[in-house]
């Protein structure tokens, strides 16, 4: 569901995780996790923080994040080098 | 479950067999779970296994629940695991759950309640909250760490009314990177059946399970003031109910603010279906009302519902029989009695509500893939909900009988556990080859009017599935390969696999070239058609094994279709040798929306390896 700045909850999926994201660094930042934040940074204008966007970080087993993006937002990642795909993270329901 | 694994032919694990299920790890995607269940109780269970990496958040685990998450949205921070509507312990103990005397549901369903797998352990991600529904971002995250934590097998009784493209799909997405480390993941194939939706979790790397019957149903009876005797369903443990008056609402609506005010109190409340979509007819509105019981119309009359208050759940023809009663008296009268079991002979049939073929993102692939009990399974419930849910139902019980996909996954789920028990090197394909292969065939009277698209290869075969003899085995390489038939780019499939060498290059392949223990394929209605299935069979079985083939066409599509194949006997010299075959099928397609079936059966003395062969027509 969009908030009211037109964001919503998108899933963007990197594919491959060539290594496990567990090293952090001092700041409790694993190497995945910065990659994650460059690449969100380089669709968001200089008002938006990727860390203030970012909910979550894919880096056990899988490549990707979650983040609060505009349409707009999500069509440019999209079209990035290195992104398999970004869609809306829908809501499913137990059966 | 107290009747669905003797249903299935499947024992309760011998004692000696207990510690070798120790090794295996079950992760469940779900609402969560009510640890203090009997059904979960770590009695004689040794530390979890080594490998083990995962944790336990906000929850005591103990050596049968050795981890548990909880995920909502940013983060994890100060969220239960604890399952607060029952979904989760019920899923989790159909696969695992201990064997537990004495279980009933006031009287009914009584029994031994046990899971597949009683000695495996359990590791819990909840991603489905009450309010809020199961997110993606958090569906993704637990697939995240349930495949780093170790699991072997991934349960997720969840989904949607229609499928989504494979990576627009956490679980898809989720399900794929745990095939590559060897997990096999089985999913829910949906419940619309019956409001036009389509199997769900479709992609060939997760397994996807329909909803069948067992040889047991629960029935009540309404007695009309003038004799007439109705039979309907529910579970109704309350008291019989005598001679009360029956009332139709003033506006032909249960809806809780439409009973509002009027006199329906100590009354049995006629319930027709709701004229919006979406209202529910669950017993709410009588409820509220203070109703003494419910007569509800419902579409699903293969279902036991459990409701709220006295009542029963009638087709919509039994209404109407009720309504010239009611219409034809002054003072309408009725009695509703308690619920009574009844034995199924029909059984296994599909369910109504389960959700059917086609596969609409990879129409080649049959999905669901097989069927397991999904209809009135009694299992573990949490004593943080009611039975019902609803928040002015005041019973607690330790064991709820529900229905669903939700409930016939868990069933694959522990099965997949079962054979990876005995068969740690198996990968995911090996495993789902195993359960399809030896699935009972459903194409039975009591599936008239169901196909293939409905039920797949036919009911869950535990026991024979620890021995099927060949196997349809799979890599990440042949599914990329499927899906670069199917049209997705190189470069996407080389970011998804982490491999340069990824690349589309066997082009005019098509997704029925996957060397799935199905085939299917859709045709041009009322057209000639000939389609290839290359397949290899891995021999599991006995070094020198041999197998002649049969091939069985459906009576209805006999003067229609011809299947070939070639060779048509497979002789094995090795264990784990590979022999390849290809099977065409060719014919004249049939009318739109109609299906011609036919299976093809490799068999020895030992072992029958089928697969079905569906050719469907349809827009």
């Amino acid at each position: 569901v969009a908030d009211g700045d037109g964001r919503q909850v998108y899933i963007v999926y990197l594919g491959h995780l060539s290594s496990p994201g567990l090293s952090e660094s001092e700041d409790g930042v694993s190497a995945v996790e910065f990659a994650h934040h460059d690449l969100l940074n380089q669709v968001l204008d200089d008002s938006s923080s990727a860390s203030d966007r970012i909910l979550r970080s894919y880096k056990r087993s899988l490549n990707g994040f979650a983040a609060r993006l505009t349409e707009q937002e999500a069509n440019e990642l999209s079209s990035m080098d290195g992104v398999v795909s970004v869609f809306p993270s829908g809501i499913h329901e137990p059966l | 479950t107290t009747r669905s694994w003797d249903f299935l032919g499947f024992p309760q694990t011998p004692t000696e067999e207990l510690p070798l299920e120790g090794d295996i790890i079950v992760g469940m995607l779900d609402t969560g779970i009510w640890p203090d269940s009997p059904s979960f109780s770590d009695d004689g269970f040794g530390p979890p296994p080594s490998r083990w990496k995962g944790v336990c958040q906000n929850f005591t685990c103990n050596n049968k629940i050795i981890g548990a998450r909880a995920y909502r949205g940013r983060s994890s921070d100060g969220l239960s695991p604890l399952d607060d509507e029952g979904h989760g312990s019920h899923t989790a103990s159909t696969v695992a759950g201990r064997a537990v005397g004495n279980v009933s549901f006031g009287g009914l369903a009584a029994g031994v309640a046990r899971g597949a797998v009683p000695g495996a352990r359990l590791a819990v991600y909840k991603v489905c909250w009450s309010r809020g529904g199961c997110g993606e971002a958090d569906i993704l995250a637990a697939f995240d760490d349930a495949i780093a934590d170790g699991v072997d097998v991934i349960s997720f009784s969840i989904g949607s009314p229609m499928p989504w493209q494979y990576f627009e799909s956490a679980q898809a997405i989720g399900s794929f990177h745990a095939m590559r480390r060897g997990v096999v993941t089985s999913t829910s194939a949906g419940n619309s059946g019956l409001t036009g939706g389509r199997v769900c979790n479709v992609a060939p790397w997760m397994l996807s399970v329909a909803a069948s019957s067992i040889d047991r149903r629960f029935v009540v009876k309404i007695v009309l003031g003038n004799g007439e005797t109705i039979v309907g369903a529910s579970i109704n443990t309350f008291p019989t109910l005598t001679n009360a008056t029956l009332a139709f609402p003033a506006n032909g609506s249960c809806d809780p603010d439409n009973l509002a005010g009027g006199s329906y109190k100590g009354k049995i409340v006629l319930c027709p279906p709701p004229a919006k979509i979406g209202h529910p007819n669950d017993g709410s509105g009588p409820l509220s009302a203070g109703a003494a019981a419910v007569v509800i119309v419902t579409r699903a009359s293969d279902v036991a519902f459990v409701l709220p208050l006295p009542g029963l759940t009638v087709t919509r023809d039994q209404f109407d029989q009720i309504m010239a009663y009611v219409n034809s008296t002054s003072n309408p009268v009725a009695t509703i009695d308690r619920t009574e079991t009844t034995g199924n002979p029909q059984a296994p049939a599909a369910a109504s509500f389960s959700s059917p073929g086609p596969n609409l993102i990879t129409p080649g692939i049959l999905k669901p893939d097989l069927s397991a009990p999904g209809i009135d399974i009694i299992a573990a419930w949490s004593m943080l909900s009611s039975p019902t849910g609803n928040p002015s139902d005041n019973r607690k019980v330790q064991y709820n009988i529900i229905s669903g996909t939700s409930m016939a996954c868990p069933h694959a789920s522990g099965a997949a556990a079962y054979v990876k028990s005995f068969h740690r090197d198996w990968s995911p394909a090996m495993i789902m080859s195993a359960l399809i292969t030896t699935a009972t065939p459903m194409n039975t009277p009591g599936n008239s009017g169901w196909t293939a698209l409905k039920y797949g290869a036919g009911q869950l075969s535990p026991v024979k599935a620890r021995d099927p003899g060949l196997v349809y085995d799979a890599s990440d390489g042949d599914y990329v390969a499927m899906l670069c038939a199917q049209g997705y780019n190189a470069t996407q499939l080389a970011l998804v696999t982490g491999s340069n060498a990824t690349a589309c290059a066997a082009a005019g392949g098509s997704a029925g070239d996957l060397n799935y223990p199905t085939m299917a394929a859709r045709v041009e209605p009322g057209r000639n058609f000939t389609v290839r299935f290359p397949r290899t069979a891995t021999n599991v079985g006995a070094a020198g094994a041999a197998y002649d083939v049969k091939v069985e066409v459906a009576l209805e599509a006999a003067k229609d279709v011809t299947v070939d194949v070639s060779p048509r006997r497979l002789e094995f010299t090795a264990p784990s040798q590979k022999v390849s075959f290809t099977v065409t099928v060719s014919g004249a397609a049939p009318a739109e929306g109609q299906v011609h079936s036919a299976a093809v059966l490799w068999y020895n003395d030992e072992h029958q390896v089928r697969s079905p062969v569906v050719v469907y027509a349809a827009e």
